[in-house]
């Protein structure tokens, strides 16, 4: 049975789908079947494993299509989850619609990631409901620090008001820049409060990274010997050590 | 009466809330009378310009606080608005509250500006329908321009099903950074699509713009002479000229 991962920090921009993305393709790499379900209306996570899919988004029927990287599959974002996400939010047990859809695929890989939006609306709230874990990415700069408290707050929230069974995996520091004193800051402030979660190292602002996305590439197939690539394999051992102890 | 301009693009992470309070620092130096009108649950505009205020947001009743700029106010966030999104997301006119919300405020301000948060949920639905004018950060980086055709949809769409009057200012490209190749692609790519609406000057890559929000300050009273400065000090004449064109 799969280990479903949730990607989720509603600050935008902190290295959510770059995470999914080059995670999932180090585990398949490692051997894990893995699949990755974009949640996201941008579709960025479709736009670099499945490029030319068309059609709708999970909650329309959309099922696991191959991408460039054996043991790798994705469910693409498609067209409508944008009217998916109002439909959701008016419905009744419309957070739980994704948990349900996950079960039928949860017996053919080992591990499923899913990208969320930047927010904490209907869409990041079904990803927290059908995950076993959560992955918090965090930018290594002011304003992302300040959201993680109440990113937290939402999670304790859901587990009074929605039997929210979901474990932090831990917080993953992005975009870390050894020459900017905040970012030293951010990754103390992190360490401090967090001992326990906070992965061993953290992803290196890497042009490689931001640019692999242009090719539909993840980093393993468009520079695997970066220093963004190194730190994604690093990440990926800590997080499997964690949520795949076999 | 005021003119009113929303920030928004649902990319997370492109320098709106940046844009906001750097752009009505300066237009409130200008001799504007500013309003920034915090929409974004996050509260990273809130943090800047009114980081000790509690209480409700403007669909909570709150009203306008005084900043350390003169000229410049400021209506939080407060801790209500992601309650607030969802009772608006399902109320019949939730979509046009901040709108009439705004009206009151009209008379005693030159401008007011709309921080969003990264999606195109009704709380930025609110923004574009309440503003004249729409503003549009975009990180020089490649999911974002990939998101650029969907917000500029989703606002053609608004035209139809809302009779929206909103008209484009201009695209902001900001994180500017000459060394990386992306950069210059980006804002070529946007040069040629949007040759009437591209702001003359890129906000570059300028790590004081990211540090001045952790001292609760804006670009202005933080580092005025730096490289961010200038190119907001630039964006701003740029922008006013435009939307206030006296
Ligand atoms: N370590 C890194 N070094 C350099 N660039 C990075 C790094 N991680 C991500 N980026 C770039 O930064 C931008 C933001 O990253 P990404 O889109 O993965 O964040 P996100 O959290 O998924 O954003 P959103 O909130 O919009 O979903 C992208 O352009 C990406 O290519
Ligand atoms: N020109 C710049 N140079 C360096 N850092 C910047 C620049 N503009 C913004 N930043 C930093 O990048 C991060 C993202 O910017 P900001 O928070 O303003 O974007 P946003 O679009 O408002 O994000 P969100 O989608 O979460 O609301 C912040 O940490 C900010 O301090
Ligand atoms: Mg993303
Ligand atoms: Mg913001």
């Amino acid at each position: 049975m799969a280990t479903i991962l949730a990607v989720a920090n509603q600050k935008g921009g902190v290295g959510k789908t770059t995470t999914v993305v080059n995670v999932a393709a180090f585990a398949a790499l490692a051997g894990q079947r893995v699949l990755v379900v974009d949640n996201d209306p941008q579709g960025n996570a479709s736009s670099v494993l499945a490029p030319d899919v068309e059609g709708p988004s999970i909650y329309g029927g959309a099922k696991p299509v191959s991408t460039a990287h054996s043991n790798l599959s994705c469910i693409v974002a498609g067209n409508d989850l944008l009217d998916r996400e109002q439909v959701l939010a008016q419905s009744h047990d419309g957070r739980r619609a994704l948990s349900s859809l996950l079960v039928q695929h949860q017996p053919h890989f080992d591990l499923i990631l899913i990208d969320s939006p930047p927010n904490l609306t209907v869409l990041p709230t079904n990803a927290l409901l059908a995950a076993d874990y959560l992955l918090i990415p965090l930018q290594s700069e002011y304003f992302a620090l300040e959201g993680l408290s109440q990113l937290l707050a939402y999670v304790d929230q859901l587990r009074i008001t929605a039997q929210l069974q979901l474990r932090l995996a831990g917080i993953l520091v992005t975009m870390f820049d050894p020459d900017i004193i905040m970012s030293h800051q951010v990754l103390a402030e992190i360490g401090k409060h967090f001992p326990n979660h906070i992965a061993p190292v953290p992803i290196p602002r890497d042009t490689s990274l931001a640019a692999a996305p242009s090719h539909s590439a993840t980093i393993t197939t468009y520079d695997p010997l970066c220093a963004g690539a190194l730190a994604y394999l690093e990440a990926t051992r800590w997080l499997l050590s964690l949520i795949k102890p076999s």
